[in-house]
C-alpha cells in the first residue's frame, strides 16, 4: 500500500468510441454579423476533415433555434447506424445564458442544451456532445493585464505582454448548475 | 468579428482542430493559449478575449 502511494501509476486512458456516425449541426445568424460567412466556410472545412455529416442553417429565429435542435435530436434518435458524437455550433448575438434569433427574440441556451442530454436523446446517451457557442455573454470589454505585475514586465514587439483577465483558472464544481451536491 | 476573416474564436478553433491532433481538452487549451496571445482591436483600443471551457466528459475525446 505504502509503495503504491509513493509510486503513482499513470492514468489508464479511456477514449470515446468514435467508429460510429459523427453528426454536426450549425445554426448561425448572419444578419448584422459581418464575417459569419467566413466562419461557416471554416467550420464546413473542419467538419469535412473530421468526417462529420454536417447540417447548417442560416438565420434561425429564436423559435427555430429550438426547433432545429429538436429536429437534430429526432434525426439522431432515428439514425440507422450507431451514432458516436454530436457537435453543435451556435452563432448569434447574445447575452449571458441567451442567444438572439434573427427575429430579435431571445432563446435560452439551457433549453437548447436540454434537447440532447442523456435523458432526452437516447442515441447519444453516454456519447460525447460538443457545444461551441460564438456569442456575447455581456457587454464588458477586457483590456488585459500585464504579465509579471509591476515588477517584471515581458516586452514583446516594444509593448508590454498582456493576457486576458480570466485565464489560467480551472473551476471544478461538485455538481452541475441547479443540482444538489451530496 | 473581422468583416472578411470571421471571428477570432471560430477561426482559431478550426485552425487548431484541423492542424493538430490530441484529446479535445488539450486542443481547447491550445485554442485558449492562442486567443490569449492575440490582440483584438475594438474601436481603436486593444482588447483581450479568451474562451471558457466547461467539461463533463468522462473519457478522452479524439476527433482526428
Amino acid at each position: 500500500m505504502e509503495e503504491e502511494m509513493s509510486n503513482p501509476r499513470p492514468l489508464q486512458e479511456e477514449a470515446y468510441d468514435m467508429s460510429g456516425a459523427r453528426l454536426a449541426l450549425t445554426l448561425c445568424v448572419t444578419k448584422a454579423r459581418e464575417g459569419s460567412e467566413a466562419d461557416l466556410d471554416a467550420l464546413e472545412r473542419m467538419f469535412r476533415q473530421l468526417r462529420f455529416k454536417s447540417t447548417m442553417k442560416r438565420d434561425p429565429t429564436a423559435q427555430q433555434f429550438q426547433e432545429e435542435l429538436e429536429k437534430f435530436q429526432q434525426a439522431i434518435d432515428t439514425w440507422e447506424d450507431p451514432v458516436s458524437c454530436a457537435f453543435v455550433v451556435l452563432m448569434a448575438h447574445g447575452e449571458e445564458g441567451f442567444l438572439e434569433g434573427e427575429d430579435g427574440e431571445m432563446v435560452k441556451l439551457e433549453n437548447l442544451f436540454e434537447v440532447l442530454n442523456n435523458k432526452n436523446c437516447r442515441a447519444l446517451r453516454a456519447k460525447p456532445k460538443v457545444y461551441i457557442i460564438q456569442a456575447c455573454r455581456g457587454e464588458q470589454r477586457d483590456p488585459g493585464e500585464t504579465v509579471g505585475g509591476d515588477v517584471i514586465v515581458m516586452i514583446t514587439n516594444g509593448k508590454p505582454h498582456t493576457i486576458p483577465t480570466y485565464t489560467d483558472a480551472l473551476h471544478v464544481y461538485s455538481t452541475v448548475e441547479g443540482y444538489i451536491s451530496y | 468579428r473581422h468583416d472578411q476573416n470571421g471571428s477570432c474564436f471560430i477561426q482559431t478553433l478550426v485552425d487548431v482542430f484541423t492542424e493538430r491532433k490530441g484529446p479535445i481538452l488539450e486542443l481547447l487549451t491550445e485554442v485558449t493559449r492562442r486567443m490569449a496571445e492575440a490582440e483584438v482591436l475594438q474601436e481603436g483600443k486593444q482588447r483581450k478575449v479568451n474562451p471558457e471551457i466547461l467539461s463533463t466528459l468522462r473519457k478522452q475525446l479524439y476527433l482526428q
